[in-house]
């Protein structure tokens, strides 16, 4: 199994420690203040503080049995840059970079990081995307040119079977899954499955679709 | 078409008015620094820089006819709970706020936040999600207890079919989508595809069973 190290335990890498912890993952968390690793303590596997710009005190953790490596300090370009600098060095294959702004982003990839990733910009996209609809509960970018789209459906849908509303054909959309009240998701619904008042659409499909549907729908 | 406000013109608020602007749709930047409205001046619809605190300054700026805004202030709960307040009582239908811990969030919703989103912890998670097996490209909640993965196919799907592999029956996923190097995706794919190496399974099912196997894949 995978072994991981967070450096950094601000609210986004301290979250990347509960959530791999619950995945019965190993997780190191590090951070050079100590009540920052006085709370990493009971969350994570093992919790250390070092000042992880020190080569010497990541030599003596051992941090080259590592697979993968999160670089999570946003605020401090130089700290970042050079600590994955360092990962990098001791032959982690994966070292991944949080950064604030797209500055930032282009400078950690030139200097060798693995992936980058800005959680406030990202979610903002995100969360902008779920509020341009008021039947949207919820949108976002599965990958590369692809949206989902969670919605109610609109009262133009009800009774009407997925083949009848020939979805695919007019909207160039798919649905995925239909949820309906606390019942279990119906994923991949067959093409006779009704819709019903207050169901709730998974859809997917190209971002330009999805977005002309969107419009359509406010 | 709705309208929308966003106080706070940090990464995350700059980010929403972004998406918002490209999607075509109204947005008033608000800000109490000068050179925060300068950068989002060529962004938003209008900027404007105030204290959002001001009960007087939102009222001049005309609040109430606005349908969404979102707080996009993390730092200073006092600043984003009062700012909070004030827009419920001018009569915004929905009001969202940002926060950057748990305890954050449930005063924000206790004092009236119709929705609260915490960009870092999310981030976080679903960084830790999509980092838990080397053949993992993604991993994400859609909603409730409802996962998205997107992998590479395992060696062992190589030149079988979807219906063949028994995706459904014998794992409890559902593949939504195909993606095959510079094609389109192939949405939901029927049962006689054929899966090939270096093909990009999109799946989607409950998070115990999407865990079951990112947990077998790694
Ligand atoms: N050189 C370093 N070595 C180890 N830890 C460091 C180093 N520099 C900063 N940190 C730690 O990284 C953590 C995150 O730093 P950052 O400045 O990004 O905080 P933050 O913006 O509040 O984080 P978040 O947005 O995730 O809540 C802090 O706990 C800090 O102590
Ligand atoms: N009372 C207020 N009225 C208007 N704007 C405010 C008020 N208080 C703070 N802001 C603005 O909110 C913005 C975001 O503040 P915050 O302290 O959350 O910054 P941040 O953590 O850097 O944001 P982000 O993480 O989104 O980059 C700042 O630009 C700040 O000037």
């Amino acid at each position: 199994a995978l072994k991981f190290i967070i450096i950094g335990m601000g609210e986004f890498g301290l979250s990347i420690c509960k959530q791999l912890a619950e995945l019965h993952l190993e997780v190191l968390a590090i951070d050079r203040e100590p009540e920052k690793i006085q709370i990493a303590q009971s969350i994570a596997t093992n919790a250390v503080a070092v000042d992880a710009t020190d080569e010497n005190a990541l030599k003596a953790i051992g941090v080259n049995k590592y697979d993968v490596a999160v670089v999570a300090i946003g605020t401090d370009l130089e700290a970042s840059v050079l600590i994955t600098l360092l990962l990098k060095q001791f032959g982690i294959k994966k070292v991944v970079a949080k950064a604030v702004t797209e500055l930032h982003k282009k400078v950690l990839l030139k200097i060798g990081a693995d992936m980058v990733v800005l959680p406030e910009v990202e979610g903002g996209k995100r969360l902008a995307n779920s509020l341009v609809g008021p039947n949207i509960l919820d949108s976002f970018e599965l990958s590369g040119d692809i949206r989902y789209v969670e919605f109610k459906s609109p009262k133009s849908f009800f009774e009407k079977t997925i083949s009848e509303l020939k979805i695919r054909n007019v909207y160039n959309l798919n649905i995925i899954g239909i949820k309906r009240g606390d019942e279990k998701v119906e994923f991949v619904p067959a093409g006779d499955t009704v819709i019903k008042e207050n169901d709730i659409l998974m859809v997917i499909g190209e971002m330009n679709d999805v977005i002309k549907f969107q419009e359509k729908e406010k």
